[in-house]
């Protein structure tokens, strides 16, 4: 029984002010720190195409099933979230090593040769993100201390 | 005012060198020194020598970055992202020396200094912010204040030993700085505002992460500035776009805290359903279901249900809102107690009314937070009363007393207006099985069974039906009383005439 | 009768909490990982 109560002045004003706010409203990247590589840029695609993230999809076990060359993508176009976070871990899981000073993922070829307190030398299979590959690199000294 | 000759150069100077070491090669690798450097040059053009000189300082660098987004803003053909990525290679690096000189000011043992720092700069965006707002009205943008609100609360919640000291001093000045914008006060910043209230981090901070749930009451606050921004629109049910926008970004905010947070909805449920409209039946019911998630709740249809059979049935629920301080005035208060005590004064009754009456003007006729607060207040009473009679609130023993006296009269003698914030009043209890939820229920039950006239029945009906018949969710006291109301034949609910006024009602 | 609250984009059957993927008010689904800023070793920030 209370029925409609006409806005007062001050929420008339309010009102306008909200209206004009309307046409300029926040992006979800407003919230975020500026992506370098892949800024959100939603693009309207066929409604058959995946419109929601897969299940699971922010969880380890997920980012495991994804292929090397993927998770290497992830890691180095999406720095500073949470995908990059997983995709390292995932890489850690497939025995990959980060080298801090190269900034780059070596995994071992084979056993190394020699191994002792500060290092261990041997073939390592690394991706180079330059040229975005992998690559064998013999007698390589992997500096424990370079070790993330 | 009287800023010191040639202290808006230097500003703008130190703001233009710091952007550029902020994005120097060095900082990446060791932002602490190039930081270190820079305080020497803020220190060498005397900027921190006194407290004035550091605010000016903050209120000219604040204005030329506001001023830098308005003007990218306004460039033509330019795309919604590259006006975004310009304004905030500043904002961004500003926003960066503001986080290091709160992390960095005062000793680490003296966190006053941090804090006070904190609590100047939050303030002086905000006071730019609002002088702003009045300045350009609808030509006011939002993007370079949320921005810097933003990524200054996300730096200032890195997981770091320093900041996790002063964690919840963070938290309050914030929250401090938002009540001061809230969306009544800057209505061009209310989308904004609750992107920030409900960003995942600051729902973290204040309702998981803070111990104690010393942030709830904060945030809690903070709801209820939104519900009294949106009341007003949400009143006059058909809805502009704008405030559907705001409506429905509030229930997805609402839902999060359901879901994960039902704790803190029925924690305050009394506080946010005393400004919300009562019209608002989707939204005030998403927060009346909220129950404890260690409670199991029995299926409300389950035949034979023995409500005050369950465990729970005879806990008070945690009201964290005083409403017995809310019922005004004093003198009203206290014939108010001396009646529950002794019946006495008699006119207590007869005045009843006009005590909740305020205006004569249809839909803005009563006090609805005198009027909720009247009947919670009442009802606590009731239930302390039959207890200490060592009996437990049912059908029969909450009848015939001086509370029952109270609610009786109310059911007769408010006009129909009076008589739906009423039973509002009492409905907005029905929620999680509780002491509250029981005792409301049967009260609701025994004014329908008691009724002198068929309206009153009909309208216990209406305010139920209109709360059931909306999209889930249906708080599981509402479902447990009407089904009691249909089920018992004591109530001789299909008898009634007002029962079959449409085949759609009867169904 | 009000919304479909079921519809407003939150998996309100998840066993985990939804606050930490929330997208905000006006988002329709859930923050994906490559949106959610993250404390990453710094190392890690090549870029």
């Amino acid at each position: 029984p209370l029925g409609p109560v006409p806005l007062q002045k001050e929420h008339q004003c309010q009102f306008q002010m909200m209206e004009a706010a309307f046409y300029h409203m926040p992006h979800p990247s407003d919230s975020e720190r500026l992506r370098t590589y892949l800024p959100r840029n939603p693009v309207p695609t066929p409604l058959y195409y995946h419109q929601v993230p897969l299940p699971h999809s922010d969880t380890v076990e997920f980012f495991q099933r994804l292929s090397t060359e993927t998770l290497f993508f992830i890691f180095y176009y999406m720095e500073g979230t949470k995908a990059q976070y997983l995709a390292a871990k995932a890489l850690k899981k497939q025995s990959w090593r980060f080298h801090t000073k190269y900034m780059m993922w070596f995994q071992r070829h084979e056993e190394p040769k020699i191994i002792n307190e500060e290092y261990e030398q041997g073939t390592y299979i690394y991706f180079d993100y330059e040229k975005w590959g992998q690559r064998k690199k013999e007698g390589f000294m992997f500096e424990y201390k370079y070790l993330e | 005012f009287d800023d010191p000759p040639g202290l808006l150069e230097k500003t703008e100077f130190l703001l233009r060198e710091w952007i550029s070491i902020h994005y120097s090669a060095t900082a990446g690798r060791d932002p602490t020194r190039a930081f270190s450097i820079f305080v020497q040059q803020m220190n060498g053009h005397g900027i921190l020598k006194t407290d004035d000189l550091i605010t000016r300082f903050f209120r000219l660098s604040t204005q030329m970055c506001v001023d830098l987004c308005y003007r990218f803003l306004a460039e033509p053909a330019s795309t919604p992202t590259l006006i975004r990525t310009k304004c905030f290679h500043t904002l961004d690096a500003f926003v960066r020396l503001i986080a290091l000189l709160v992390k960095h000011s005062g000793d680490a043992s003296n966190t006053n200094t941090k804090i006070n720092l904190l609590n100047k700069v939050l303030g002086i965006v905000a006071g730019v912010l609002l002088q702003d707002h009045d300045n350009r009205l609808t030509e006011f943008q939002q993007l370079p204040y949320h921005r810097i609100f933003i990524m200054l609360f996300l730096e200032l919640n890195t997981p770091e030993p320093i900041l996790e000291a002063i964690n919840y001093q963070v938290l309050t000045a914030f929250c401090h700085t938002l009540h001061i914008l809230r969306p009544a006060k800057a209505s061009g910043f209310a989308y904004a505002w609750l992107e920030l209230v409900s960003h995942r981090v600051f729902i973290g901070r204040m309702l998981a992460i803070t111990p104690q749930q010393k942030g709830w009451g904060m945030y809690a606050q903070l709801l209820i500035d939104l519900f009294k921004f949106l009341a007003p629109f949400l009143r006059n049910a058909e809805l502009a776009k704008p405030v559907t926008l705001l409506y429905k970004g509030t229930l997805r905010v609402l839902l999060v805290l359901l879901h994960d947070f039902p704790e803190f909805l029925c924690d305050y449920h009394y506080g946010f359903c005393d400004v919300i409209p009562p019209n608002c039946i989707q939204m005030r019911n998403l927060i009346l279901s909220a129950f404890p998630r260690n409670m199991r709740l029995p299926d409300p249809f389950t035949p034979n249900l023995k409500v005050d059979m369950l465990p729970e049935i005879a806990h008070a629920p945690r009201v964290l809102t005083n409403f017995a301080s809310m019922i005004q005035p004093m003198s009203f208060k206290k014939d108010l107690d001396s009646y529950l005590k002794a019946r006495a004064p008699v006119t207590f009754l007869s005045d009843l009314r006009s005590n909740l009456q305020v205006s004569n003007e249809p839909g803005m006729r009563y006090n609805i937070p005198l009027m909720n607060a009247l009947v919670l207040y009442v009802g606590a009473q009731a239930i302390n009363f039959i207890r200490n009679k060592g009996l437990t609130p049912n059908m029969s023993t909450i009848a015939h007393s001086s509370h029952m006296d109270i609610f009786q009269n109310l059911a007769v003698d408010l006009d129909t207006e009076g008589r739906y914030l009423f039973l509002n009043a009492i409905a907005n209890q029905l929620r999680y099985p509780n002491s509250h939820t029981h005792y409301f229920s049967c009260t609701l039950l025994y004014l329908f069974a008691e009724a002198n006239t068929e309206a009153i029945q009909e309208q216990i009906t209406r305010v139920l039906l209109e709360r059931l018949i909306v999209n889930r969710p249906h708080p599981w006291g509402l479902l447990i009383t009407f089904i009691e109301l249909i089920k018992n034949p004591t109530y001789k609910f299909w008898n009634h005439e007002f029962v079959h006024c449409a085949p759609e009602i009867e169904k | 009768l009000g919304q479909d609250l079921t519809a407003l984009g939150l998996n309100l059957n998840s066993p985990e909490n939804l606050y930490p993927n929330f997208g905000g008010p006006w988002a329709e689904t859930p923050c994906r990982p490559q949106d959610i800023d993250f404390h990453v070793p710094p190392e890690y920030l090549i870029n």
